[in-house]
């Protein structure tokens, strides 16, 4: 075998097709680099008891899984024509799941919603916001009036504090996303009942991120320890 | 990239020093994390009569006793790794997605014969 194959052997052992070339290097989300030195102390000693039993079990989730993905959103704000009186924020969330294989099984999808702090810093606090999120089932088609037959609610929320970041699980959702023709997306609304223009909305545009963490597990990577005979 | 330790120079099984350079292999590109690993490899002869520190199994015992009768029809039983730990490798897809991946049996702990 040349060097060539052989990488191409390796890289197939490691679950991989080829060798990789990402476009944009986004920075490591800071939990996933938590994770990753956590699991990186040095010396074999590092592998304590519960890991050494539990090689493909993710503990800071509690879930079965050997590959943790963080999904960047790559959807866009929505800029609706009508005046959104009790909206601060309409936005599309789509996170693409093509780079999941076959025979991987998700067993985890939290959806993580960020706030710059000077954004929600400056909220005021006596004022409750509520935050919505739906799951988009049917493609909004262009001169489409209202939003009912095209989205499901999936959780609505009031808050009177604003946090740094919002943490939901979307396990089910994410996994019928899966299936591309069923991965619509989900809507993000963020609204301030009793104000109409409130002034803390302006802005929040640009400081909202949201990410998709998704943990998975490729059962030919998770071999059971053999017993010795 | 492969040395040995100053120290040890008995020829019996044990692990060896090897450190894997992910840029040596031309990964740097995508790989976050680590930059490299110490990987070890195993290495060296296992003797008659086999030791307890060698961890032979009880088929290397037998050989090893066949060889020293028969050196040229049987050979000396194999240096293997008999313990390996995982690594975490963190990397970027092809979509621009991060991703923290858990791979087992990649550091040679310890040999046996």
């Amino acid at each position: 075998l040349d060097v060539q194959s052989q990488e191409t052997l390796l890289l197939k052992a490691l679950g991989l097709k080829a060798r990789l070339s990402p476009k944009t290097l986004a920075p490591v989300p800071p939990l996933l680099w938590k994770m990753f030195q956590r699991r990186s102390k040095p010396g074999p000693a590092h592998a304590d008891a519960k890991e050494v039993q539990r090689p493909c079990w993710v503990e800071e989730f509690q879930v079965p899984g050997n590959i943790i993905r963080v999904f960047p959103d790559q959807g866009h704000f929505i800029h609706s024509r009508e005046p959104q009186s009790l909206l601060c924020l309409q936005k599309r969330l789509y996170f693409n799941l093509s780079a999941l294989e076959e025979d991987e099984m998700l067993t985890m999808a939290q959806l993580e919603i960020r706030f710059s702090q000077n954004w929600y810093q400056a909220a005021s606090p006596a004022r409750p916001f509520e935050l919505s999120l739906y799951k988009a089932t049917q493609m909004a088609l262009l001169g489409m009036s209202g939003h009912t037959h095209s989205r499901q609610m999936l959780l609505e929320q009031s808050f009177v504090h604003l946090h740094k970041s919002f943490v939901f699980d979307l396990t089910q959702v994410a996994k019928e996303w899966r299936i591309p023709a069923r991965n619509l997306g989900l809507i993000l609304e963020i609204g301030v009942p009793p104000l109409p223009e409130g002034e803390f909305c302006s802005g929040i545009d640009s400081f909202l991120e949201a990410s998709l963490f998704v943990v998975s597990l490729a059962p030919s990577q998770c071999k059971t320890p053999r017993k010795r005979r | 990239s492969t040395y040995y330790v100053p120290r040890i120079t008995s020829n019996v099984c044990k692990p060896r020093r090897l450190y894997i350079s992910f840029s040596d292999v031309g990964w740097e590109n995508w790989i976050i994390a680590p930059q490299g690993y110490l990987a070890n490899y195993c290495l060296g002869e296992c003797p008659f009569p086999l030791t307890e520190e060698l961890n032979s199994t009880n088929h290397a015992i037998l050989q090893t006793v066949v060889h020293s009768l028969d050196p040229e029809g049987t050979p000396q039983p194999c240096c293997v790794p008999v313990r390996l730990s995982p690594i975490s490798i963190l990397y970027y897809d092809n979509d621009d997605n991060v991703v923290l991946r858990h791979y087992e049996d990649m550091v040679v702990d310890e040999c046996g014969c």
